[in-house]
């Protein structure tokens, strides 16, 4: 369980930013 | 059926949500009862962090937009992924207190549950805004079809037909790259055919007015009031014939949305 908290945190913090750099990719 | 109803989307948020499923999965079979969470302060912050530059972006896109759709709409998501990240962080909080607590476990899939989604919310009010793109062109083709109503001379149908076609190839263009990324085969199937109606019908169109132009540049003293009439209702028959096809072509993009 350790490794699937910690790697479903990562990869929620991931996703974030990939959301963040297509906000900025479809504003620009 | 595919959960998502764009590639981006799908690509973005499949890994998440089967994360997220197997862990409730888990915790719902029992299967982790007894044993300790550990501290998981540093996966978080990550997370507080990039929510907290994820909202930034998102709130001065929202300043800048002329959607007024996106504007109404994209607030309520940030709010809902920040409210998911503040249950985050209280679980990994009481974690830290607690390994065992029963609580924080519950947080912890709320909290994750809610990120996915505001985030899902987020990317849908983005993808619906791409689609208002597309239909302004769309519509910009239509309000532009109803000139062949005007158009009497082959000088006019030159600048007619000019004009209609950087339009229709932004709108082609557009229309495809719309239809590679839908995940839902017949709505991929319907928006194609639709647009290759179109396609086929609008050379119809020119072909109509440029006989009825012809005829009526060569100042054939035969044609009657009542013929010019006969084609040129004719002729706005063909463009009539579009419009239907276009728009519920258009109403495909939506069906993913609900």
């Amino acid at each position: 369980i350790r490794v699937g908290w910690e790697l479903l945190l990562t990869t929620i913090a991931r996703t974030i930013n990939e959301i963040e750099t297509q906000i900025l990719t479809r504003d620009a | 059926m595919p959960v998502f109803h764009t590639k981006t989307i799908e690509s973005i948020l499949e890994p998440v949500a089967q994360q997220i499923s197997h862990l409730v999965i888990m915790h719902e079979e029992g299967e982790v009862d007894g044993k300790a969470i550990p501290d998981l302060t540093a996966p978080v912050a990550a997370v507080q962090a990039a929510v907290s530059n994820l909202v930034r972006v998102g709130k001065e896109t929202v300043q800048t937009t002329e959607d007024a759709i996106m504007r109404r709409d994209m607030p309520p998501a940030f709010i809902k992924v920040e409210n998911a990240c503040t249950k985050l962080v209280q679980a990994a909080l009481m974690l830290k207190a607690d390994p065992y607590s029963v609580q924080a476990r519950d947080y912890l899939i709320d909290g994750s549950r809610g990120i996915l989604s505001g985030t899902s919310d987020l990317l849908l009010t983005f993808d619906e805004a791409e689609v208002r793109k597309i239909i302004r062109v769309c519509k910009g083709i239509l309000e532009y079809l109803t000139v062949a109503e005007v158009v009497e001379s082959m000088e006019d149908l030159i600048t007619y037909t000019k004009n209609l076609g950087p339009g229709m190839t932004k709108m082609a263009k557009m229309i495809d790259e719309r239809q590679q990324e839908l995940t839902h085969q017949e709505h991929r199937v319907m928006l194609v055919n639709s647009m290759n109606t179109v396609k086929e019908l609008l050379p119809v169109l020119i072909s109509g007015m440029t006989k009825m132009a012809k005829m009526i540049d060569e100042r054939q003293q035969e044609l009657t009031h009542q013929e010019h009439r006969v084609m040129l209702v004719n002729s706005m028959n063909t463009v009539k014939e579009l419009l239907p096809v276009l728009i519920s072509g258009l109403c495909v993009l939506f069906c993913g949305h609900g």
